[in-house]
């Protein structure tokens, strides 16, 4: 700023852009971000709104072990879905999570919000199945695990929570980015596609409640 | 602790805010709006050490040190954040994920002299 022409006015402007940039310094380093992150596709604004306020409604009560770890980084993640195409027995949900290999995640919780718009005189029941998937072609057949199955029964239209907790940590220990759910109707439940993703206002969405420990944390601890 | 006003030069916290529009970042943070980026400026008389900010009988105790050991000529003191809060930060990822942490010690709240 010293070597800025002595005018107030200019004065004021080199200020601004220091702690302009300060600040982006600070948020990336403290968000442990490399640099701010280029949004591939946007969700819609109604998605977004519906999942803060379920998030806020259906909050997780604080346990005695987080209150006890209360200095290791909690974050809550909110994953929408994205659609894949049709694969022969239902469909396929893809949730993208992503961190960087010095990074021990802990997962607390995870839940799958499922919006079902189903006609209100009909009773309809699912199997839920979630696999890893890889690479992105890795979708027909081939060998894949199966991290859960879980049965659902449908009353109506309305949200559906399913946890997932232990399926998710072991996720997440592997390799895997990408979490492929996959639904299929028993009975007359009619097409499971007009089912779920009937409208983009209630996308189906995951909720985690992750811990990050930094390698050497214990260290630091001692 | 001291807020700073036009022309205060001891040590005191000047307050900043960073709109993320003004930045252009409001498109992948959700909230806050901005971020309150507080610093420490001012100077530091040395017999002010330890204060404002601090509890008075850590001062004191500063004070009589600085006095009994005649460190005036070559002691000095710093004006640097005594109190610091959190931030919530709502935010979007590269995969357009919605991620919520607290960030601790982020906004300083009060400043005083070493």
């Amino acid at each position: 700023a010293a070597a800025e022409p002595r005018c107030p006015a200019c004065a004021a402007a080199a200020e601004r852009r220091l702690l302009e940039e300060a600040a982006k310094r600070q948020l990336l380093e403290k968000l442990r971000l490399r640099e701010r992150p280029k949004l591939i596709h946007a969700v819609p604004r109604a998605a977004v709104a519906r999942a803060l306020r379920r998030l806020q409604a259906g909050g997780a009560r604080r346990g005695p072990e987080e209150e006890e770890e209360e200095e290791e980084r909690s974050y809550e993640i909110i994953s929408f879905a994205e659609p894949e195409p049709r694969s022969p027995s239902g469909l396929g949900l893809r949730f993208q999570f992503s961190h960087t290999q010095d990074q021990d995640i802990h997962i607390l919780q995870a839940q799958l919000w499922l919006y079902l718009r189903v006609p209100q005189d009909l009773v309809t029941s699912l199997t839920l199945r979630i696999f890893p998937a890889g690479g992105e072609g890795e979708v027909a057949g081939g060998n894949r695990t199966l991290l859960s199955e879980q049965q659902l029964r449908a009353r109506g239209s309305g949200w559906h929570t399913l946890t997932l907790m232990p399926t998710l940590q072991s996720f997440f220990e592997g390799e895997g980015r990408t979490l492929r759910l996959e639904l299929e109707g028993h009975g007359d439940g009619g097409d499971i596609m007009a089912m779920v993703n009937a409208s983009w206002s209630h996308q189906p969405f995951l909720v985690a409640k992750a811990r990050l420990r930094e390698p050497g944390h214990h260290m630091a601890k001692r | 602790s001291l807020r700073c006003s036009q022309n205060s030069n001891l040590c005191c916290r000047r307050d900043y805010y960073v709109d993320f529009r003004d930045i252009g970042w409001n498109d992948w943070i959700i909230k806050p709006e901005g971020y309150q980026i507080n610093y420490c400026v001012g100077q530091c008389p040395l017999h002010v050490a330890g204060s404002p900010g601090m509890a008075s009988s850590f001062h004191t105790a500063v004070f009589n040190l600085v006095k009994a050991n005649n460190i005036q000529a070559s002691g000095h003191s710093c004006c640097v954040p005594t109190r610091r809060r959190p931030l919530s930060v709502l935010y979007f990822d590269r995969h357009s994920n919605i991620v919520k942490t607290d960030i601790p010690d982020m906004i300083v709240d009060a400043c005083g002299c070493s």
